[in-house]
């Protein structure tokens, strides 16, 4: 089988200030993986680091570049799942933490379990010395500006996605 | 949301999705990243998948292993993500986008919204687009 690595940043209308460094994030990511692949890593490895290389950059919606809750706060979710075993592991509503894959990894390969939520994830990642960290580093002036517009010209939270570049852009999952 | 799907020499494949789901969420509100099925599924069988967009939509339409089991059927990557997003689309209204390789290394992505950052490694060449219908090639 010839090896692929492939990698999405999130589909949503992205503005064009984002434009080149979205697609220049998701080159580097790939590549990444991709290196991974060549040096002997697992696929697990390699879907987990190129993952990572995507939630350190502050230019994508997840780690590093979340956008926040009504409340001003950093959900996150993340999930990770081998082909060969179909073992998973996720995490949902974990909070201030820069690589949510890393937990989801953990609970698939040191847990029966599937998925944990919110504090028991964060509990579950501090056991494994993946502490919280400030969540002022988590969170970019994109994402603060973006709650701010949001919240000037509504307090309805739901989930508004469009298909027109007119759109406003709340992010995506 | 950010995501990968990986095949390697010996057919094995895997999937990640991340996310910090949508502005002004409400707090507890969880998407489909997590969703085993929704944000991503990976099974040697067939393949890999990691989606994303309205998290809402997708967990109801089960898109990742929608598009799967349209792999199953013997239908090609892009075909299957095409199905699984018009599906969608069609009963749910919703809009998104995913990215899946094959066990077998056949590779694709597709999106229904205006963009959707991606780019894959295979054979010595970077892939990589943002726009509908662009896909740019460089050698490695």
């Amino acid at each position: 089988v010839e090896p692929v690595v492939i990698v999405h940043g999130g589909a949503w209308a992205v503005p064009e200030i984002l434009w080149d460094k979205s697609v220049a994030g998701v080159k580097t990511a790939a590549l990444h993986g991709y290196q991974v692949l060549k040096d002997g890593g697992s696929v697990v490895d390699v879907a987990e680091a190129a993952v990572i290389s995507l939630e350190d950059n502050p230019v994508f919606d997840a780690g590093t570049g979340s956008v926040l809750t009504f409340d001003e706060q950093v959900e996150m979710d993340a999930i990770i799942m081998n082909g060969a075993t179909m073992q998973a592991g996720a995490v949902a509503a974990i909070r201030n933490i820069p690589n949510p894959v890393k937990v989801a990894r953990l609970i698939m390969e040191k847990t029966p379990h599937v998925m944990l939520a919110g504090e028991g994830a964060n509990k579950f990642a501090s056991e494994y010395g993946i502490n919280e960290v400030d969540k002022d580093l988590l969170i970019t002036p994109y994402a603060k500006e973006e709650l701010a517009e949001y919240k000037k010209y509504t307090n309805t939270v739901y989930c508004l996605f469009n298909k027109t570049d007119h759109a406003n852009p709340v992010g995506h999952d | 949301t950010v995501g990968c799907a990986v095949v390697d020499q010996k057919g094995h494949t895997a999937c990640a999705t991340s996310t910090g789901g949508i502005t002004a969420k409400m707090p507890g509100r969880v998407g489909d990243s997590p969703i085993i099925g929704a944000g991503g599924y990976a099974d040697d069988e067939v393949g890999a998948v990691s989606t994303t967009g309205c998290g809402e939509a997708i967990m109801k339409a089960c898109l990742a292993r929608h598009i799967a089991l349209v792999m199953e059927t013997g239908q090609d990557v892009v075909t299957a993500i095409k199905t699984g997003l018009n599906h969608m689309e069609s009963r749910i209204n919703g809009f998104g986008g995913a990215i899946a390789v094959s066990s077998k290394g056949d590779v694709g992505m597709q999106f229904s919204t205006p963009r959707m950052p991606w780019a894959y490694v295979q054979q010595g060449k970077l892939h990589y687009g943002i726009h509908p219908g662009q896909h740019i090639i460089e050698d490695l």
